[in-house]
């Protein structure tokens, strides 16, 4: 990725992160469509040899052959017995029966979590720079698991039981499924085994949002992360026959339109089909169409295809308008004609003007890269959004990072749009989705690993969790781009990761499988049930009383009869820095009151634990209000903060 | 419908694995034979699961969670792409 490393502060704290062999002896596992192995990403140029741990394969099929990987790019798997099961044999005419990446998305989620340093790198010239993965010292290997039809859990779970034998450290899944208990759920039984054997799993929270009760990977042993803007931006204004200009996002490279206003329509003025507004596919009439610009509306089918479907029928531009369900978020795609995305605030005065003046025109002009766009980070509208619907006492997503226009490698087989007939072929490509955000903890996941390879990936999440930030320097809370408005610990978890401060957290909360197995009972599940999770007899103690509040988690959500009640939660911290008291500071909304016991906790050495309880107290409030605060320890140095999130 | 197999994911109890059995591949192998002659195993799990998963009808499936050592027999399901 280009940016996103500064954004970060990785580039201008390059030498706190390890340069030596424990970096390069990190493995990070990517689940996905698999791989482009010529991207400039993956050369290993002073590698050096596979690390003696790796017990993984590059295996062979159509276009991929053992010469494909290297020392960076060191596994490559494909699984398919599941998919071919269900739907018949791939196609090789449509899709590679190996490891190679035909459609984009693997590839860029892999290089930018531990891609290698490329420079020069752009999308026709947009986001230029020096891209890199999050971890570029970090190995590589990539499971094939999404076909054109889909990913399928047996796949899954037999990519996530290969990646465990191979010995990797990290496992990147940027995908989801419905909501089932985790008992059903394929990724999250996978996951408790790689917990076991010491690998974090990142996942990516879905693109539901902003709706509440929407996350995807909600399980406690999982990272679940959600997505947040840049501080940059592909602006690309709409001038109108007015005199008035908007502005709207593209990644459009290509001829530009006359220099003159061209003819202004609405799509759903220019078509016959009841969902005409939506430019799908063979709905506009292209003797009302042709050499004008049209507006179509978002939703439905993709945005790019909008495009190409307004071009198919002789259009010369097209103003893509944002709709509720989006508001304000601009997302860039590198459209086939010249094409411009603008917010739902902005299409209404467009609108307002195309079906006010007779003869409305219209031309977009684009501006290229910006960056040091403020407020940022903000929200992904898309991100999806707690509270957790299967456990509502944990709080998901767990933090956010960048997942929105992120440039990173691509397939040479597909163009950016990803549309059959983009003949155009790319590097790097800039797309959005928690996709994206997901890989970018799984690479800073990878480079705390080099650094405290004895840390669990409990103690990495904690370390990650507690030390993002959920305000911006000016001291207001990041925004949710959904609702201009401050986000709220449903949006964004503990905040936007900060690798840099994670490197140093002062203080984690860890976990283990046993942990996870009390947590378990106190969901109340049977113990064939957490033999199917968990592959044991786990017997809950009779009379025990198990509390999903005890188990050690970052953060904090509760959730109340309406009527209100008092809550109580124990947490324990280990030391991970040097000796020192830490004190607690407690801030919340008027309908919570936070007290924590004790107040200070001394630390005389390395990994000591000392346990605090919390005590949360709570009136009557309407069904499905929310209220939220924060518990911070600090030693003056470093603040270890925690998220609370209440919910009636 | 009761005869359009779908895949199915099976968790074994393996502590349950009859003495008999010296190989725990041998035992599923054995499990999925007693309910279904023509099924084959697409995967066997070692380490994210103990079974494996296979082709079923939904009366086979059913015939399956019925037997000793049974945990769950779970449909599969599609995940997608974010």
């Amino acid at each position: 990725t280009t940016r996103t490393p500064s954004f970060l502060g990785l580039d201008q704290n390059a030498a706190m992160f390890p340069e030596s062999d424990s970096a390069r002896d990190v493995i990070v596992g990517v689940l996905d469509t698999g791989v482009w192995p010529e991207s400039p990403s993956f050369d290993d140029t002073g590698f050096s040899a596979v690390p003696s741990s790796w017990r993984g394969e590059c295996e062979i099929g159509t276009n991929f052959t053992k010469s494909n990987c290297n020392k960076k790019l060191i596994g490559a798997r494909f699984f398919a017995r599941g998919y071919e099961a269900t739907l018949g044999p791939i196609d090789e005419t449509k899709e590679s029966r190996s490891p190679r990446d035909d459609d984009g998305h693997g590839t860029h989620t892999s290089t930018t979590a531990a891609g290698s340093v490329v420079s020069g790198a752009s999308l026709f010239g947009y986001a230029p720079g020096t891209a890199r993965g999050m971890a570029p010292q970090a190995r590589i290997a990539a499971y094939k698991v999404c076909w054109i039809g889909g990913c399928f859990s047996s796949d899954i779970l037999a990519a996530l039981d290969k990646a465990i034998d191979d010995n990797v450290n990290v496992l990147s899944l940027s995908l989801g499924g419905g909501m089932s208990d985790f008992f059903r759920d394929s990724v999250a039984i996978a996951a408790f085994a790689a917990m076991e054997k010491g690998i974090l799993v990142s996942c990516s929270a879905g693109n539901a949002g902003p709706t509440s009760y929407s996350l995807s990977n909600v399980a406690p042993w999982i990272t679940t992360v959600g997505a947040g803007t840049l501080d940059r931006d592909f602006p690309a204004f709409v001038s109108l026959g007015n005199g008035k200009n908007f502005s709207g996002v593209s990644l459009f490279k290509g001829g530009a339109l006359p220099e003159k206003l061209l003819p202004f329509v609405y799509a759903g003025n220019v078509s016959n089909a009841s969902d005409g507004n939506l430019c799908m596919t063979g709905s506009l009439i292209p003797e009302k169409v042709r050499g004008k610009i049209v507006l179509c509306d978002r939703g439905v089918n993709p945005r790019v295809q909008k495009g190409s479907v307004v071009k198919d029928a002789g259009g010369l531009g097209m103003v893509l308008a944002n709709t509720a369900a989006n508001g304000d978020e601009l997302v860039a795609d590198a459209h086939l004609l010249p094409a411009t995305t603008v917010g739902e605030t902005t299409a209404k005065e467009i609108k307002d003007y195309l079906f006010s003046d007779p003869n409305p025109t219209a031309t977009v002009l684009f501006e290229g890269t910006k960056v040091g766009i403020e407020p940022s980070p903000v929200v992904a509208a898309f991100s999806s959004r707690g509270p957790n619907s299967i456990t509502p006492q944990i709080l998901k997503p767990d933090l956010i990072a960048p997942g929105v226009n992120i440039l990173a490698g691509w397939s040479g087989a597909v163009g950016p749009t990803g549309l059959a007939e983009d003949a155009r072929r790319v590097g790097f490509n800039i797309i959005s989705g928690t996709s994206m955000s997901c890989p970018h903890v799984s690479g800073l996941a990878a480079l705390l690993k080099a650094a405290h390879p004895e840390w669990s990936p409990a103690a990495i999440r904690s370390a990650l969790m507690t030390t993002a930030y959920t305000a911006y320097k000016n001291g207001k809370v990041i925004q949710d781009v959904s609702t201009g408005k401050p986000s709220t610990a449903f949006d964004h978890g503990a905040g936007h990761v900060d690798p840099v401060s994670a490197l140093n957290p002062g203080l984690v909360y860890d976990l283990d499988a046993e942990d996870y197995l009390n947590f378990l009972c106190a969901l109340n599940y049977t113990a064939s049930q957490i033999n199917s999770l968990a592959r044991r007899n786990f017997s809950c103690v009779a009379g025990k009383s198990y509390s999903v509040n005890d188990l050690n988690y970052p953060s904090f959500a509760i959730s109340l009869e309406a009527r209100g009640g008092v809550v109580k939660h124990t947490r324990t911290l280990t030391n991970v820095g040097p000796p020192g008291t830490y004190k607690v500071s407690v801030a919340s909304d008027d309908s919570v009151k936070i007290a924590v016991e004790p107040q200070s906790l001394t630390f005389g050495q390395s990994n000591e634990k000392k346990s605090y309880s919390v005590t949360f107290t709570a009136g009557a409030m309407p069904a499905n209000a929310n209220g939220f605060g924060r518990i911070e320890w600090s030693d003056g140095k470093r603040v270890v903060g925690s998220p609370v999130a209440v919910s009636w | 419908t009761a005869e359009k197999k779908e895949t199915y994911i099976v968790h074994m109890a393996k502590s349950e694995m009859p003495g008999e059995f010296v190989d725990h591949t041998r035992w599923y192998d054995a499990s999925l034979k007693s309910v279904s002659g023509e099924a084959e195993m697409l995967y066997t799990y070692t380490n994210v699961v103990h079974g494996f998963s296979t082709r079923l009808t939904p009366d086979e499936a059913r015939s399956m969670e019925a037997r000793p050592g049974i945990l769950s027999v779970l449909p599969e399901s599609r995940y997608d792409l974010h």
